[in-house]
């Protein structure tokens, strides 16, 4: 529990330097190979010349993600934990640091891939999103649910694979509804687009909410 | 480092409970969703009536895998971890005294759906088997690299939906190589049965060479 306390002390600090810069900040949560980045490039291209974004992009090991990123031109900074499973407050507050935050309006922070660990540690973000994607299976939210309990959005994504699966949409939004009633969802592929303009739609809405 | 002596000790004495019934005992570890079960499903159906099989199902919460297991008549153990990332050697010790060992030839362990923890733990296990997933995506390795660099067995899994992806599959096999030399690697699909016959031959193989 002191873990907890001393990291949420300093993702408080995280949520002043945001709202100071009124940046959004949200916390992109998954197992390995939901399709986080892939979202993030999706969002870069959604939103190009309308709102500035950047990102922090969190892994074990590796700047692969943080490349893909960098080649769209957005601020982004890799993160490597070194074998921790999960970012953690102190790890974002000197990555926040290295971005131009006065030229920023949205931060996508793309957490490490783990269905357990991230769901423990706030970082400061305004809000928590859990990426389920249809290859993985419907029984994550009853084998994994603290994950889908905090999260406040929950986007499933590679629905272009639905027919090659049996994975039940409707079962498995009842579940995540039953552990957590207020959360929104979006069904979207990275591959095809769909589902891409309502889950930004809704990134921008929250947006001017907050200022 | 301490809890990982502490945890090392109890499982060597699994593995000396193990040994005593001639038991070969598999760790099997990947991302939520890969196909750990599903392999297992597979696994038994193949040995009907030539091994005896018993398997401890490993999860944070839920008993779902345990009930897939125990329809096919084999005897299984839930664990349900509560929260903690990983399977560690004393939850199996509790096990091991739930299930008929001196009926048994090979023991599954399933163990958490995560990429990084369960690699820090020994359970007592002979061997370490790490299965990705074709919709996972090729750059695990990079990014994850403890758990294929402990593995003695790396299964590749859904190689049936290969050409829905940009998934390298030779490429994923050189880095993987590259962490650790010795590897065995099987390319298998649980939907369709493709390459469930080599992996089965390399248990039945790992059992002889024990015995
Ligand atoms: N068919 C399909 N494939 C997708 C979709 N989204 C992502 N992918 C593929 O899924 C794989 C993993 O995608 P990533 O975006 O790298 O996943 P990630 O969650 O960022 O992975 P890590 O950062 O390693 O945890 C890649 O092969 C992507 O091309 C989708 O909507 N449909
Ligand atoms: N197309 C295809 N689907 C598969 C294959 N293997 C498993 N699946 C599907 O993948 C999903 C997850 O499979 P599981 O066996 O439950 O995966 P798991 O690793 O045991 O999942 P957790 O225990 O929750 O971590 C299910 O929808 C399976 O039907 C395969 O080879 N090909
Ligand atoms: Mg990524
Ligand atoms: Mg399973």
């Amino acid at each position: 529990k002191n873990v907890t306390s001393a990291n949420d002390a300093i993702a408080a600090q995280n949520t002043q330097v945001l709202d100071k810069h009124g940046i959004l900040a949200i916390n992109l949560m998954s197992s390995p190979g939901s399709g986080k980045t892939s979202l993030i490039l999706k969002t870069i291209e959604h939103f190009k010349g309308e709102l500035r974004l950047a990102v922090i992009e969190g892994d074990v090991a590796s700047k692969i993600d943080a490349d893909r990123i960098d080649k769209q031109g957005v601020p982004v900074v890799q993160i490597n934990t070194g074998g921790s499973c999960s970012l953690e407050a102190h790890m974002v507050t000197s990555a926040l640091d290295k971005l131009p935050l006065e030229r920023a309006d949205i931060l996508l922070i793309e957490n490490v891939g783990n269905l357990i660990c991230p769901a423990e540690f706030t970082l400061g973000e305004h809000k928590k999103v859990v990426i389920s994607s249809i290859p993985e299976g419907d029984d994550k939210p009853l084998k994994y649910p603290l994950m889908f309990t905090e999260a406040d959005v929950l986007v499933i994504n590679k629905i272009d694979l639905l027919s090659h699966f049996e994975f039940d949409v409707t079962g498995f939004r009842k579940a995540v509804k039953g552990l957590n009633p207020t959360i929104e969802v979006f069904e979207v592929s990275c591959k095809t687009g769909v589902g891409i303009q309502a889950w930004c739609s809704w990134i921008a809405d929250e947006l001017r909410k907050k200022r």
